[in-house]
């Protein structure tokens, strides 16, 4: 909501769940793939970095995708 | 859509529910769960039959924590809900998260809005990238009296099992875009600085030292207040916006509405005859409110609480051709009015309008 601002977190840290189930062979990380495929998909911009406009979506109530392979 | 565009290869499709939540009513919950099946009934030629005591299509549960699908929920917010992509099994089934707070209102998180998305999931819907779209993977509340499937999720569900069997095809509304050159408003206001136009359910939201526009709902910061706002203004000096629908309005500090609004328009002194105001501003050097309405307008002094004399006045007498007022906000000075995809700026001490722009000016399209 529109009011004065105050002095940004930097302190945030993106907590990573599973990370290790990605195989890092090289290239780039994983996670940075990730992260620019939802910063694309939801208009930000694309960094691959967990920066604040990409915490602050992430952190969002939504809906949950199942991890259809795995469980297959 | 999902990878591999898996559908349903019938249309008469069977729900049945498995449990319900404590915290609300089964018959709230069965009404939701019909409510939202509709969503996707009503466009297609679907049809959704609950079954008691048998394995359906798409079963429907609440489920807690690890609910042995290797997808656990996250206990209160976060992911809210999934669901499963047609197919045998689990395919087509909708699991929400138990410990979030289900409510058939706005306050926690409706359980018909967030239903219906995930039902566009188990009829092979995937995620929409339109922040209007029901597909949207985000939660945003809508009043479930005033839902409309928007026009995105329509296109999307009928690419995948075609039309639906009425004679007139159903329609839904459409999100605005910012650099759209056609886009027109319901009103503007300024709020703290920065801007607020309104449109439909949206509110484009410009701040003076950002480039980008941001596009949100209404309800994000107003859950209360309706669609399709007619007029608007901010009084700085109380820091309230007031807000106009029909022949009612409400007063808004920061997040809340006032209590005891919604109030008629006419307490401001306008006549019966009035049956809603297009536009309004606020004059914060003299702290007189001008109110637009159809070739009219009239003059409101905020401290005395009174209309001023000798109003209403033709707008044309006293801000030149500018026509119908769809909106206006004063800025620096300047009052923004605007006429369809006109805009307008008048300068009040030389009493005549000094710039004509596109409405979207501010967009920095």
């Amino acid at each position: 909501f529109p009011a004065a601002p105050e002095a940004e977190d930097e302190g945030k840290t993106l907590q990573l769940v599973e990370v290790s189930i990605f195989s890092v062979s090289g290239g780039e990380n994983p996670l940075a793939a990730k992260l620019k495929e939802m910063q694309s998909f939801f208009g930000l911009e694309v960094t691959g970095k967990p920066d604040l406009d990409t915490l602050e979506m992430m952190q969002k109530p939504r809906c949950g995708v199942p991890d259809v392979q795995r469980y297959a | 859509f999902t990878p591999g565009n898996p559908k349903w290869k019938r249309n008469n499709l069977t729900y049945r529910i498995l449990n319900y939540t404590p915290k609300m009513r089964r018959a709230d919950v069965d009404e939701a769960i019909r409510k939202a099946l509709n969503v996707w009934s009503n466009v297609t030629p679907l049809t959704f039959q609950r079954v008691e005591d048998k394995v359906a299509d798409i079963m429907i549960s609440f489920a807690y924590r690890d609910h042995r699908d290797n997808s656990p929920f996250d206990g209160p917010n976060g992911q809210l809900a999934h669901a499963f992509q047609p197919g045998e099994g689990i395919g087509g089934d909708v699991h929400m998260d138990e410990e979030e707070a289900w409510t058939k209102d706005g306050t926690g998180y409706n359980l018909f809005i967030v239903l219906a998305h995930e039902l566009g999931h188990s009829l092979g819907l995937s995620h929409s990238n339109d922040p209007g779209a029901l597909m949207y993977p985000t939660y945003s509340y809508t009043d479930p009296n005033e839902f409309r499937l928007p026009q995105d999720d329509i296109d999307g569900i009928q690419a995948i099992y075609g039309r639906s069997n009425t004679a007139v095809q159903p329609t839904g509304p459409v999100t605005p875009e910012a650099c759209d050159p056609n886009l027109t408003f319901d009103s503007i206001t300024t709020l703290r600085g920065e801007i607020f136009f309104f449109k439909g359910r949206y509110m484009l939201r410009k701040h003076p030292e950002r480039t980008e526009t941001e596009l949100n709902f209404i309800s994000l910061f107003w859950p209360r207040l309706p669609s399709g706002i007619q007029a608007a203004y901010e009084n700085v000096e109380t820091d309230e916006i007031t807000i106009f629908k029909e022949d009612k309005y409400w007063v808004i500090r920061g997040y809340d509405v006032l209590p005891g609004y919604p109030k008629p328009i006419y307490r401001f002194g306008l006549p019966k005859t009035v049956k809603r105001v297009n536009a309004a501003y606020n004059d914060e050097a003299t702290g007189k409110t001008f109110f637009f309405v159809a070739d009219r307008y009239w003059r409101y002094d905020e401290k005395k609480k009174s209309m001023d004399h000798g109003y209403p006045r033709k707008i044309v007498s006293d801000f030149g051709n500018i026509g119908r007022v769809d909106a206006a906000f004063q800025k620096d000075g300047y009052v923004y009015f605007f006429h369809g995809t006109t805009q307008f700026q008048f300068d009040p001490r030389a009493k005549r309008i000094v710039r004509k722009m596109k409405s979207t000016s501010w967009f920095s399209c």
